[in-house]
């Protein structure tokens, strides 16, 4: 059975989708079978592994409000191991279609229940709000990874997130634990940065991963050569800071 | 009659809510009555200018959900002829509610015309999709600003954006007009900022605003004290950037 992360925080453009990918890239060259699922309208995630997202069809949309078989929309990428189930834009009416659905928040849960066995590990990325979507992925994992941009903003939201989780885990997913916060484009030169890794480490103490994101420009490019960081630039710091973070991955179990 | 704007981009992080708080700032100093609207649940526009989300009652949710005027909500900031009507995280569950309300897209202009008498200038801020809260921004408004991150993916998402944009302006708001667009967080020293800039100067020539906002720390610093960049540190280059940007709305008129 694959361990199934969302990767979420509704605070905008924190690196939820250079996340998912590559720490996805870098599990399935550690010879792990991986599918990063896509929920979100924007569709980075898919055009960060190299799909058209306007040329997708049918993508989860389908699975979402059709009930279509996700095997159906799972695509390979040029990666081994690392499958896709691609987003496109049209998700974006989703979620007010979803509102009168039955059991609307398990939707996803069901659509990967059948195809569980098939993965090692499964990465869902998610848009930058609490709705249906994002209450989808939460409700289907055993773990949510969520990053957080070494800024001010980005602190702000954490309570609000906090608290979402745990309405999900006492009405919708009671597997639900955090995975881990992961802190994003840390800028040793700025003390605001340092200032943010001190406090995110002070209130959530061992719920932080040790590895640190750096800000880097390789890693802002490598989605628009469709190319994850793995195989965009391997050497680069971004590049070694994710592969760190997947091995973290690996080693701890889901918290308990 | 005010003019009244939008700051919106479904892509998240991309500026937003730094540009709406920041040049409506410029613009009270200029002495002009400036008026912001939260419109995102995570209120990062009300912390910004100093007011705690935590303590507001009412706030723009009151004004949606339960049709309060929104002068109840209203309330003057540090900073003279600069006012706010704030959010607050109770938000986040608006749009389930709007969806079954009748004019359910025009619940924001409405509020806003009783009011917009008193001030030269409304900036709304919008979260990061095109749900319910933003498509009642862009319904209210004469024009949007759109910030465009100097990276890859924001230029993904603007073709999604043109694309709802004209679906206002032909079913919900005619008058619904392209203000312009903002290059923000411009970093000189990488050729992917110069590669964008390029790109949507020539896909978008005159509706891209002069100014380009650079990436500056000290905006990222400001929140954190709950003051505009003019006050916080107005000999950065940030400040120095979105005070141009201000002149250079005060002289376009919403392009017709
Ligand atoms: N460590 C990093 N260093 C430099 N740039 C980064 C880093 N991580 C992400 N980026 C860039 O920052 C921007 C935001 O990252 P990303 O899109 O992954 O965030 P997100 O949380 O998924 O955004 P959204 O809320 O819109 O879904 C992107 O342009 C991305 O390429
Ligand atoms: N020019 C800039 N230079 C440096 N940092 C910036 C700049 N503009 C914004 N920031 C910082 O980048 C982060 C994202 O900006 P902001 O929150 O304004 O974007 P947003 O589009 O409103 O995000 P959201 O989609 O979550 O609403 C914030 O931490 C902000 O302080
Ligand atoms: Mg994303
Ligand atoms: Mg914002």
């Amino acid at each position: 059975m694959a361990v199934i992360y969302a990767v979420a925080n509704q605070k905008g453009g924190v690196g939820k989708t250079t996340t998912a990918v590559n720490v996805a890239a870098y599990l399935a060259a550690a010879d792990k079978r991986v599918l990063v699922v896509d929920v979100d309208p924007q569709a980075n995630a898919t055009s960060s592994l190299g799909i058209d997202k306007n040329s997708v069809r049918p993508s989860i949309y389908n699975v979402f409000i059709e009930n279509i078989p996700i095997r159906e929309i799972i695509t390979p990428t040029a990666w081994e191991r690392l499958h896709l189930a691609p987003s496109s834009p049209i998700l974006a009416g989703a979620e007010v279609e979803m509102v009168g659905m039955m059991a609307r928040e398990h939707l996803l849960r069901k659509a990967l229940s059948p195809i569980s066995r098939q993965y090692d590990y499964i990465f869902v990325d998610t848009p930058p709000s609490l709705g249906l979507l994002t209450i989808n992925a939460l409700t289907a994992c055993q773990g949510v990874i969520i990053p957080v941009q070494c800024e001010y903003l980005p602190l702000e939201g954490l309570a609000q997130l906090m608290h979402t989780i745990r309405l999900v885990r006492e009405n919708l997913n009671p597997n639900l634990r955090i995975a881990g916060l992961v802190l994003t484009m840390y800028d040793p030169r700025t003390s605001l940065s340092k200032q943010v890794v001190q406090e995110v480490r002070k209130h959530f103490r061992d719920y932080v991963f040790r590895t640190i994101i750096p800000r880097s420009v390789r890693l802002s490019e490598a989605p628009s050569y469709g190319e994850p960081i793995s195989s965009y630039a391997p050497k680069s710091f971004g590049a070694l800071a994710y592969k760190a973070l997947a091995e973290e991955i690996m080693k701890k179990a889901v918290k308990a």
